[in-house]
């Protein structure tokens, strides 16, 4: 077991037993600010955990963060791990992010598919989807960012339960989404909704379900793009920000999509750096790199929410 | 544990339109087994396809006979997994 979030290799990739472990020491080191909370279950009864950074207060605006809905896209998990760390050293030192927490919570999902990503580590390191089991078909798992009640069954999803891309029997049928989705709801004051992906290095925000533009288009493509400004910064790594729709593909059933359309504005889904050369086998090297940038683009997106309340 | 022992992810600079339609052709194709880690949408981004072996050889002659160019970014994907977990394993111990 790691016993110090100072002994843990946070430029290496780990698997979901020491993540979760991990996560208790955390919270052991920062107790009046980290909290770990079990928001369900798994299809194959893994908990799911989010960290929540609160200094108090009840039902405070919040902003959401998941990483790894896509199981092999493991930069996202492992830059998860960083990032809360980072959040919870940095309160107390870093006055811009000491004043968001002051009024604002944030909620964590580092493992957002956690049946996928053990499924990587144990049987096949390229799975993607979840590994629920359907009727009639002997392929498993949906795509549990197609499965989001947001044109569910549209463009840009597979019906065929043997597809990387099949969004499911229905909305929502995932539990591992239907978790999220009871969280957010029950929460009722999300103000921010960031779900972290990789590779190919683009920032995005909705829709994926229409090429239309959404009403606050204008305003999330300039928040979007100085945040990558600033992400750019550190090691010069472009990203190209836009609509999902205008800038990879038309995809139903996404989960900023349903964020977005059920109130939470500053809805962004990120797809994390590689170099170019590895795809999801980005060397363990890259983690800290690919998360210190990213977080210069996540802290903007976070200072933006807090100063521009609704 | 599944094996990828000689997979292949290549990259194609898709160059025009019609490329996009002939690599959309190609993902619909099943029986070739492949994963589109970058799916073909526009000739601005690249497209990465995960080939297993067994279908390398269809597939390279497809590309080949619509003229298009594609680089081999994985040569053996077994390899890269074999270092992967020898270096989570180094970090455990």
């Amino acid at each position: 077991k790691e016993r110090s979030t100072r002994s843990f290799d946070f430029g290496a990739y780990h698997t979901l037993e020491t993540i979760y472990s991990w996560m208790d020491t955390l919270v052991a080191q920062h107790p009046n600010l980290v909290t770990k909370q079990e928001i369900g279950r798994s299809y194959e009864n893994r908990p799911m955990y989010v960290l929540k950074f609160s200094t108090g207060g009840s039902k405070r605006p919040a902003i959401w963060i998941d990483a790894g809905i896509h199981s092999r896209e493991w930069v996202t998990q492992a830059t998860g791990v960083w990032t809360a760390n980072k959040i919870a050293t940095d309160y107390g030192r870093d006055t811009s992010l000491t004043s968001l927490l002051n009024t604002m919570d944030i909620y964590m999902l580092i493992l957002a598919n956690p049946d996928g990503y053990v499924y990587t580590h144990t049987n096949n390191r390229m799975w993607r989807k979840t590994r629920s089991k359907f009727s009639g078909s002997v392929c498993r798992g949906a795509d549990p960012n197609r499965n989001w009640d947001a044109g569910f069954g549209g463009p840009g999803a597979s019906n065929n339960p043997c597809l990387d891309t099949y969004h499911g029997p229905s909305a929502h049928s995932e539990i591992e989404v239907k978790n999220v989705v009871n969280l957010i709801k029950s929460h009722g004051n999300f103000k921010s909704f960031i779900s972290v992906h990789a590779y190919s290095q683009l920032l995005m925000y909705p829709h994926g379900y229409s090429c239309n533009n959404v009403p606050d288009q204008p305003e999330l493509d300039s928040v979007g793009k100085a945040a990558v400004q600033k992400l750019a910064s550190l090691y010069g790594t472009s990203y190209k920000v836009g609509s999902i729709c205008k800038i990879i593909y038309q995809a139903s059933g996404g989960s900023i999509d349903w964020s977005y359309d059920v109130g939470i504005k500053y809805s962004f889904a990120f797809e994390l750096r590689d170099t170019g050369r590895y795809g999801f086998l980005l060397p363990a090297n890259q983690i800290i790199p690919t998360a210190e940038e990213t977080w210069l683009a996540l802290k903007h997106i976070l200072e933006y929410v807090r100063d521009h309340p609704y | 544990e599944r094996v990828f022992v000689g997979d292949q992810v290549i990259r194609v600079n898709v160059q025009s339109e019609e490329d996009v339609q002939f690599l959309q052709a190609l993902e619909a194709q099943q029986e070739w087994e492949l994963d589109f880690w970058l799916h073909p949408v526009s000739p601005e981004l690249p497209v990465d396809i995960r080939v297993p072996r067994s279908s390398l050889s269809a597939v390279k002659e497809y590309l080949h006979a619509h003229n298009i160019h594609f680089t081999v970014i994985i040569d053996n994907l077994q390899e890269l997994l074999d270092e992967e977990k020898a270096e989570m394993e180094e970090n455990q111990m």
